[in-house]
């Protein structure tokens, strides 16, 4: 598929923002962690567009970020567990 | 600088299947 632009987000309602931009993130997400892609994708959908677009362009800044939302999940679910 | 992610964001489910390239 064409790559997103930012044109044809805004084009989109809120919404459907979230959900096209979160369709191109997991696929990229879950070729890093499969078993966590859903969730990480979520996690990071929080994040407002234009930095989520910046990140479809750029892997490595989606890579740190990614890296980020892992390390946030684990001490989330150490401090759940403890 | 405090991580702004939220561990409690809900999933996110792909309409489609997305599968990865």
């Amino acid at each position: 598929p064409e790559p997103l632009t930012a044109s044809m987000l805004a084009a989109a309602p809120l919404m459907d923002q979230k959900q096209l931009l979160g369709e191109r993130l997991y696929p990229m997400i879950h070729a890093l962690h499969p078993n966590l892609a859903g969730k990480i994708t979520g996690m990071l959908l929080e994040i407002d567009n234009s930095e989520l677009l910046h990140m479809l362009e750029s892997p490595e800044s989606l890579h740190s970020k990614v890296d980020e939302a892992i390390a946030v999940l684990q001490a989330h679910q150490v401090k759940e567990c403890s | 600088r405090k991580s702004t992610l939220n561990p409690n964001a809900n999933e996110f489910k792909p309409r489609f299947n997305a599968q990865p390239k």
